[in-house]
């Protein structure tokens, strides 16, 4: 219904105001309605300005700073309705380390409940988990789960 | 609900039974590239019924059936089982009296699928019900696939409303 | 033909006058997500020629021009040369007396563009000749763009043997 | 001219056979042509089987995958017809460290004359740099460059 929309809208904005800056270490972040009068058919314009940044449009955000505005978005609605797991498939490959310490560190304040399933490549990123899974192909072609300690990774 | 553990078998690159189980909090999944760890995430997405074999990274449905190696000939079906924790009600009223509810997908080369809650054959529309308004599905915004992350960045304003009407 | 240098005003988030020189060998660009990295490698497309906004991320081409910071106003012009060394031959013969070739491209906020080639105004065709055939342009085999190196697999068969048409 | 295409495409073929087992330590790749009657209006069609396995289709690489058969292409051609420099923008993004090494010791093998100019945030990847550039924003939203050492770095 039209309320529900506007009103879960309104909470996700708020919300937006609260975690972009911390992603992001300052800066604004505005969700919008391209069709206020519609709610139900409008859709969602989103604009952010990173910290002493003037963006004039979205497009000319940096590959990490657009991973870093998904990202935002994300934990913004899972923090209006978490969901009971999160999947989520690299999504460090282009953040930068001062980046990846402030997702993890919003990861960890968030996730009260849920389970979080992180594929990864990045060290730090595994130093999150609670628990490790290594995917191996010891014979060519056929994929082994086996059980790792971050110590034994090479 | 909670994610106990995933079980797949001759789904994609797991010729062999495999079990992944899912304790609370964080759970980090590695490797070398081309192990099997995005075909994992396919799985959890197939099960929960997706439909598109391009969201699967296939041309066709058949593609999830693992296809053989230079070790082991191919095999007829796959079979992804997820099994979830009934824990706070947050699966419809019709499985309350269960602690623990099973979702079976399986794919044989002939084309014939199968779904299954809790051993019984039932339709993708149950399946679908199940995850209705939960926030996890295939398609849902818990669910980031490996390099497009800025995905919902890029996408026309129109496609975004999705993302807020799942939340709602 | 080899790079010796960049120069950019105004151009993106460079607003004040940078000269980058590019010494022989691997050379490495490396600073935090969105200082301004592959700022620098529109600057080289887009001095090689480059006529979409797209392909530089931006939605007109005048985005390419220094919009503004907090600290500081918007500006009227972008400009970008590279300098070129002529040591092997591989420049038009009719720059062979030049031991140094020097491309510019000027664009005002107004929309008027500006191309030349040795401080000589010319036309855009006059610059896609100097690169022809060597290898290197705005969309040349040798240029891969951030996150889209797996783009040649994705592409489509017929799509690909421009590839292959550019080695030839 | 159709001879001059399939002459070049022949020893594309050639230096990939060459390339691609030394990027992926073993395993063979394939180019052919849709349409061998047509060559001027021919497509190409690429069919790899990294070491072991028995891929159907190349829409089921993995990431890593993907971007490193993109790169035994690069450097295949690049050896049949040299461009005086490469711009490659953060192309290690989905490699693992294993193929970062690879992939590191197939360029300072194959580059002698030209330039190549690699934008990346992996530390590995920067000490193949025999120059190395930063670029900050200490006056935010103004990009300057600073001439960086490796051991500075944080
Ligand atoms: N039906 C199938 N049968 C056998 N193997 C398959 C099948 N489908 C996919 N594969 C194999 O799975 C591999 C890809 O696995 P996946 O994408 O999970 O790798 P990954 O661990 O995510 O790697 P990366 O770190 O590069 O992203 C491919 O090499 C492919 O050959
Ligand atoms: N015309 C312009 N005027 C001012 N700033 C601009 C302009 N165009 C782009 N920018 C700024 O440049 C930044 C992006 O820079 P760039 O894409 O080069 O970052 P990067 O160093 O490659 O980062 P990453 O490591 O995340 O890929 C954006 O924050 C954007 O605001
Ligand atoms: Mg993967
Ligand atoms: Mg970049």
């Amino acid at each position: 219904s039209k309320e529900l929309f506007l009103s879960t809208f309104k909470v996700i904005q708020e919300k937006m105001n609260e975690v972009f800056p911390v992603l992001f270490g300052g800066g604004t972040a505005k969700l919008s309605l391209t069709d206020e009068d519609d709610p139900l058919e409008s859709g969602v314009d989103i604009m952010v300005h990173p910290p002493g940044k003037r963006l004039t449009n979205m497009t000319l955000l940096s590959g990490g700073e657009k991973a870093l505005t998904a990202l935002a978005l994300l934990f913004s609605t899972y923090l209006v309705k978490p969901s009971p797991f999160c999947l989520l498939d690299e999504i460090d490959a282009f953040l930068d380390e001062a980046n990846v310490e402030r997702f993890k560190s919003l990861v960890q304040s968030i996730v009260r409940d849920s389970q979080i399933i992180l594929i990864t490549h990045n060290r730090r990123i595994m130093e999150m988990a609670d628990t490790l899974y290594g995917v191996t192909m010891e014979q060519p072609g056929i994929s082994k789960l086996v059980s790792v300690r971050l110590d034994t990774i090479q | 609900m909670k994610l106990k553990r995933l079980e797949l078998n001759g789904f994609k690159s797991f010729s062999e039974k495999t079990v992944v189980s899912f304790p609370k909090g964080i759970s980090g999944v590695v490797g070398p590239n081309g192990c099997g760890k995005s075909n994992i995430m396919d799985a959890i997405k197939w099960v929960m019924g997706e439909q598109s074999p391009k969201q699967l990274r296939g041309k066709g449905m058949e593609d999830v059936i693992f296809a053989g190696s230079n070790g082991k000939s191919s095999v007829g079906m796959a079979e992804v089982s997820l099994v979830l924790d009934n824990d706070n009600g947050s699966i419809p009223q019709e499985y309350a009296d269960y602690s623990e509810v099973v979702i079976t997908r399986r794919l044989f080369r002939d084309g014939e699928s199968e779904y299954a809650i809790n051993h019984k054959p039932c339709r993708l529309k149950d399946i679908s019900h199940l995850f209705m308004d939960t926030g996890v599905g295939s398609r849902a915004y818990s669910v980031i696939e490996q390099g497009r992350v800025g995905a919902i960045i890029d996408s026309k304003p129109e496609d975004r409303r999705h993302w807020i009407e799942e939340a709602a």
